[in-house]
């Protein structure tokens, strides 16, 4: 799904290792494990930490990059 | 990765216990008749060789067999349960150590060598392999290790994020002394000189034997990727700050596609572009891409310059370019009508003791303009419009300053 959806954000968030692991599927994770996972993903993309998907943060999720999760559990 | 945290490398947990590692690329991508499997290997090992100039790891390529960490270029799902995307999106994935160390490159990207166009092989390379050594992805967005693509840097050199990353997991490099360096003496202290991600030790034996045994070169020059190469007959060396880059020499027609072989001399102008001289006829090249409508014959476009010189360079005191051949020397001005002025040519001896019949010049990243011919050379004092004096006097036998003999 194209990463400007919420749900091609997520997919991007959950294969990058942004969102947390335990959850099941994308559908269970509350809205503030979401934000607190864009926040961190913000963080570490050297982006403004808003929690939202704002337009910074869907370019950047649009970037050719490596597909190894950024975040190693 | 701690959103307060300062930002800096993050690694994996795992490592290689041994540091002499192999890799073999078991299946090419499907552009390789286009770029060239010699190309497409010698781009794996300038990647490899990036972690090398940081280390005491060593990388050797195997064609068969098993090794430590194989390369492989696959489309779509190919078997390890992570698919690719297609073209854009995902661009690689590699495994850490504890998991095999393999790397994966989609093979529906446009994958270029040393050009702006396309996805550039080495740079997504170099990062993949980081991965294959243990590292994770770097919050420092400037740094190798960061999981962003950032696209072709012909002057390259790893983040000091990443050589410490690396270097947290495997030690710093503690290879012998470097032969002491070519550069001018204290008076003039060198320039600092880019990291060349290669191993900055003297090469092993068989790099160099060649050049040591026979130091004669036809040309010599540094391209706009910042890097110094020597030419000689079939082939070509890039050299480091004390001897010959890992894996070289490779043949000229595989790295300069349309060249011959034999040339007799080479600069690099300021428009970043690299000319090449044999016989009546001269190329241009912008990084290893030759330009269109060349050759051209040297009286199309270096009206004055005889054919078949000895060599050809850009003087650092004056920034012009001058063509030596046999006793005699000409300037070539292209800001001037006529680019060679009246007077010219005019004897070598004007330039003290600089001999005749020279095999190759270049002015050198440390500003000098060295000269060249057999085995020896001689650095050239731009102020005092003579031979340098240093300890050991010049000339000096090339083959230990500069070929790591």
């Amino acid at each position: 799904a194209p990463v400007h959806t919420d749900t091609g954000a997520m997919m991007y968030l959950s294969n990058f290792g942004w969102l947390d692991p335990s959850s099941k599927k994308i559908g269970s994770q509350s809205l503030i494990d979401i934000r607190k996972s864009i926040q961190d993903f913000q963080a570490f993309a050297g982006l403004n930490i808003t929690g939202e998907l704002d337009e910074e943060t869907v370019e950047t999720m649009s970037l050719p990059r490596c597909g190894v999760r950024d975040k190693i559990g | 990765h701690d959103a307060r945290r300062r930002k800096r490398y993050a690694l994996q947990g795992s490592r290689w216990k041994v540091k002499n590692l192999t890799y073999r690329i078991a299946k090419y991508p499907r552009l390789v008749e286009v770029l060239g499997r010699d190309r497409v290997d010698a781009e794996i090992d300038e990647a490899f060789a990036v972690w090398q100039g940081a280390t005491d790891l060593t990388f050797t390529r195997k064609s068969t067999g098993k090794v430590h960490i194989e390369i492989r270029f696959e489309n779509r799902e190919h078997g390890d349960g992570d698919p690719f995307d297609g073209e854009g999106g995902t661009l690689a994935h590699a495994y850490f150590p504890v998991y095999g160390g393999d790397a994966h490159f989609d093979d529906d990207e446009k994958w270029t060598i040393k050009t702006y166009r396309g996805t550039n092989l080495f740079q997504v390379a170099a990062h993949e392999f980081g991965h294959s050594l243990g590292l994770s992805h770097s919050d420092v967005r400037d740094s190798l290790m960061a999981p962003f693509y950032r696209g072709y840097n012909p002057k390259f050199k790893l983040h000091s994020d990443d050589v410490i990353a690396i270097q947290s997991l495997y030690g710093k490099k503690t290879t012998p002394p470097p032969p002491p360096p070519r550069t001018p003496s204290p008076a003039r202290p060198p320039n600092k000189f880019p990291i060349t991600p290669a191993a900055t030790s003297p090469s092993s034996g068989k790099e160099n034997s060649k050049l040591c045994n026979d130091p004669k070169i036809d040309a010599i020059t540094t391209m706009s990727d910042g890097n110094t190469y020597a030419f000689k007959g079939s082939e070509v060396y890039r050299l480091t700050d004390n001897g010959i880059f890992f894996g070289y020499p490779k043949k000229i027609f595989i790295l300069f596609p349309g060249l011959p072989n034999d040339i007799d001399g080479a600069f690099t102008w300021s428009n970043d572009k690299t000319y090449f001289f044999k016989g009546s006829h001269y190329w241009r090249y912008t990084n290893m891409t030759m330009d269109a409508s060349y050759p051209k014959s040297i009286s199309d476009g270096f009206s004055g310059i005889p054919t078949n010189i000895d060599t050809a360079f850009v003087w650092g005191g004056n920034g012009k370019i001058y063509f030596f051949k046999g006793d005699q020397y000409w300037r070539f001005d292209p800001a001037r009508t006529p680019p060679v002025s009246f007077g010219y040519p005019k004897p070598i001896s004007n330039w003290n003791d600089i001999p005749n019949n020279l095999d190759a010049a270049l002015k050198y990243s440390n500003g000098y303009t060295y000269f060249f011919k057999g085995n020896k050379y001689w650095r050239f004092n731009d102020r005092s419009f003579s031979i340098d004096t240093a300890d050991p006097p010049f000339p000096r036998a090339v083959g230990s300053w500069w070929y790591g003999c």
